[in-house]
């Protein structure tokens, strides 16, 4: 799924 | 975003200003391993390519200009600012860091999430920055005499990452699908590195004598 993708981490 | 990454973010905020802090006001970076502060600015390029593909927040945003920032102005101060550059002992500082690139460049290549460049790129900077703390370790056992704001300066960068681990487990049983094996055994790798600075910075600290490193 793309918010697999998705970095929210810094 | 829970407790433990607010406070990593914080932590590693800190430890960058705390070091920033050092060169800007006593104009010195003795003890400082320009090698490690090259690696970081290398990390944080490759990892914040999506700066302006994706947006995910202001404060996501902001953090990562201020580590890009902050990272880029230390290397400029020990490259190019007459007086820091001249406390900068380049013979101490003689971990062969273009040999940490490479190995992370081809690894990043064979496993990442996905075969893209941005994805490679961020695989990358994960392992970098696992292993950029070497030359800083490195240095710190030559010179063996550790002043205080670079063993602080040490100590929250580890801390970061420790507090990211307690991070990723929250995730892990609080998200379903929340599952990044690169990030987290970079950044296990990354704080195991740490392992043994931690262990003689306590052991000076409880002892309230002046932090040692064995040779």
């Amino acid at each position: 799924t793309d918010d697999q993708t998705t970095k929210d981490e810094l | 975003m829970n407790m433990f990454r607010f406070l990593g973010d914080m932590t590693h905020l800190f430890s960058v200003l705390v070091l920033l802090l050092k060169i800007h006001t006593i104009k010195s970076c003795a003890g400082i391993s320009l090698k490690t502060q090259e690696l970081y600015a290398i990390v944080f390029a490759t990892r914040y390519l999506d700066l302006f593909t994706d947006y995910i927040s202001l404060y996501n945003t902001v953090m990562k200009l201020v580590y890009l920032g902050s990272s880029l102005s230390i290397v400029w101060y020990m490259r190019r600012h007459k007086l820091v550059r001249r406390s900068y002992d380049k013979d101490q500082d003689t971990f062969r860091h273009h040999f940490l690139i490479l190995p992370c460049l081809i690894l990043a290549l064979l496993i990442n999430e996905k075969f893209t460049f941005m994805e490679v790129m961020w695989a990358f900077s994960l392992y970098l920055e696992a292993v950029a703390i070497l030359p800083q370790l490195v240095l710190l056992q030559r010179t063996r005499n550790i002043d205080n704001l670079t063993g602080q300066y040490v100590f929250l960068l580890g801390a970061y990452r420790s507090f990211y681990i307690l991070n990723w487990i929250y995730r892990y049983f609080t998200e379903v699908h929340y599952v990044h094996w690169i990030t987290w055994i970079s950044g296990l790798v990354q704080t195991l590195l740490y392992g043994d600075f931690f262990y003689y910075y306590f052991h000076s600290w409880k002892n309230n004598e002046k932090l040692q490193l064995p040779a």
